[in-house]
């Protein structure tokens, strides 16, 4: 099924998007 | 850039996420969100020690319908946020119409308020908590999620350290 295929590529992105942001470092350097 | 309709969805995915904070005030509609209250509530939630007792408290609470008196509390908490990115975060907006909080207070304008929940988003995205704040869109419908990532990106795409 196409649409799965689609549903299950979009989860994919925003998993990758959001633990991204999750390991970046916080707050101001140094 | 968004349209001003991808900034309407903007506001109405951003109302969705602010109403995840459980604040006390009441948060179902865009006109709850026009007085300041809200959005004051849940910056607190985010920073404590920088939206502390003494910040909030010049945030009235019982504003009504006067719109100058949302106007003057919006005007406090967009200054609150801009501080917060530069002397917490480390980081400055730049290339980013920040929003008219006149449009705001006085007509309930969806895409103005948008922006300014986004910029809120920002702080809680970057802030020491930011892993319960993150963890927590992670829940949210994926609709909701893709609005929300593309608000990030846009944001991060006009800051500097």
């Amino acid at each position: 099924d196409p649409n799965m295929k689609g549903a299950a590529a979009n989860e994919g992105v925003l998993a990758n998007f959001f633990n991204s942001l999750l390991s970046k470092k916080t707050g101001s350097p140094g | 850039t968004m349209s001003t309709l991808d900034r309407m969805e903007l506001c109405e995915s951003l109302l969705t996420w602010i109403q995840t904070f459980g604040v006390e005030a009441p948060c179902k509609t865009v006109e709850d969100l026009t007085s300041g209250v809200v959005m004051a509530q849940a910056l607190q939630k985010i920073d404590g020690s920088f939206f502390n007792d003494g910040w909030i408290t010049r945030v009235k609470p019982e504003v009504g319908d006067n719109w100058r008196l949302k106007i003057s509390n919006l005007k406090k908490v967009l200054k609150g946020i801009l501080d917060y990115n530069q002397e917490v975060l480390g980081q400055q907006i730049n290339d980013f119409n920040l929003p008219d909080v006149n449009l705001i207070g006085e007509h309930s304008d969806g895409p103005e308020l948008g922006r300014m929940l986004q910029l809120i988003l920002g702080c809680a995205v970057s802030c020491e908590q930011k892993q319960e704040y993150i963890q927590a869109i992670m829940m949210m419908e994926e609709s909701v999620q893709h609005v929300v990532m593309t608000a990030i990106q846009e944001l991060m795409s006009k800051e500097t350290p």
